[in-house]
């Protein structure tokens, strides 16, 4: 279970303020596949920061299975992004040196998990994504929308309990895109809970419920037709 | 006009060959408006590079308006990007070190415009995307929208007669993404060549044709039903 409370994010830019978030109170159940959408610049990437322990709020209050998280320290808060959450970044900050099987292992190579297992791991991983035939590539001998299935196996390899995905079709042609939403709608159906930001409807209608922000507010929620 | 012949790109990765773009020949007429559609990788990137100067096929042949252009040194193929080419990547390509109003005044500067001039008109391009409040922030404090609408603007600045899209609506919401193709529409119904990679079919109908690609060769090509 997520639940955030009054949230607020404030960004200081020199003397002016950016209210990213205004007061975001919301509930994730364990187990929901929950869609947040809304206009650019609405505060989308800002609030799945914050749910993921990427970034803190000003104020308000956030807890992760009932933990008060944002009182952690950066240990705490760094432990429960490695163990508890896998991240589809807007921008798949990929590392650019490494190539894109070390990328994907990372995560499991900071669990200390086995070299050949995580090696592994890291196969399957981009085998479901189909890259099987980059694996030595450099992310910046990708395309856009391979660099993108990398960044989402990178999530994925690690089994978390939480999947947050920061528009993780927005590169993918939509046959691509279809096989990465199955993948999604098949780790929640094994109990997965999964927050994804999208601007397209027909990716949104995967999920069972959609989050509707203008404004770094909530504007509306819809549970979905089933 | 902007044709191509033969038009092929291989990658060498190590001692692996990927063929990017394995045989095109297309023509672009002065004034059209083309989509270029296909699956993930298929070489849409690589095929905008190509004609937009930034990389030089493998063998082939292409003509910017008649010329030879393959032949061209790089300062000439950069003075031909910075004087006729307005380029909006994948990936934004921001600065970022500088502000947006900073990136987007810089194909200005580099022209050789006086200060107060390109400032000016940097100005009207950031209003024209809607980001006129967010002028002296860095890319790193804009949203992933709020940068692809700066990489638009920066492509722009320069009012240039070919227009060079790679998915320039991948991160905006719907409406973002709808003014963003009027302003499109409106430098084409103005003489404006574009061509714009876009997985999206909404995005496409803009286009008067649509030329669909997959593994580096051209499969099939659409006029639109008018
Ligand atoms: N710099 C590079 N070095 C090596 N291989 C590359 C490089 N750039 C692209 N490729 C390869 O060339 C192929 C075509 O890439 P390209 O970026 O043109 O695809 P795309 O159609 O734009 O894909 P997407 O829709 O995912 O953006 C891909 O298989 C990619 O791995
Ligand atoms: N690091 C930062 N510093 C300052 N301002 C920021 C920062 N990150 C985001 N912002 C601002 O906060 C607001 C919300 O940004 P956010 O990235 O959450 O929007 P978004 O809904 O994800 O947009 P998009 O759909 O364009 O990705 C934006 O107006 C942006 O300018
Ligand atoms: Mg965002
Ligand atoms: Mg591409």
């Amino acid at each position: 279970v997520i639940r955030l409370e009054s949230v607020v994010k404030i960004y200081r830019i020199g003397t002016v303020d950016v209210p990213a978030l205004r007061g975001i109170s919301l509930e994730f159940l364990r187990g929901s596949f929950t869609a947040i959408m809304g206009p650019s610049g609405s505060g989308k990437s800002t609030l799945l920061n914050v749910i993921g322990c990427l970034d803190r709020p000003t104020s308000g209050r956030y807890f992760l299975e009932g933990r008060d998280v944002a009182g952690l320290d950066d240990n705490a808060r760094s432990d429960l992004r490695l163990h508890h959450l896998g991240f589809v970044f807007q921008s798949f900050n990929l590392i650019p040196q490494l190539t894109v099987l070390e990328n994907v292992e990372l995560p499991l190579f900071y669990q200390d998990i086995p070299p050949t297992e995580s090696r592994q791991r890291a196969l399957e991983m981009l085998e479901m994504v189909g890259l099987s035939d980059r694996t030595h590539h450099r992310p910046v001998e990708l395309s856009g929308g391979q660099q993108q299935r990398a960044a989402i196996a990178r999530a994925l390899t690690t089994n978390p309990s939480f999947i947050l995905a920061d528009e993780p079709t927005g590169n993918l042609d939509s046959a691509t895109g279809q096989q990465i939403m199955e993948l999604l709608a098949n780790l929640h159906q094994r109990g997965r809970t999964i927050v994804m930001v999208t601007h397209e409807p027909d990716i949104a209608a995967w999920a069972k419920r959609r989050v509707l922000m203008r404004d770094g507010l909530v504007h509306a929620i819809q549970d979905s037709i089933p």
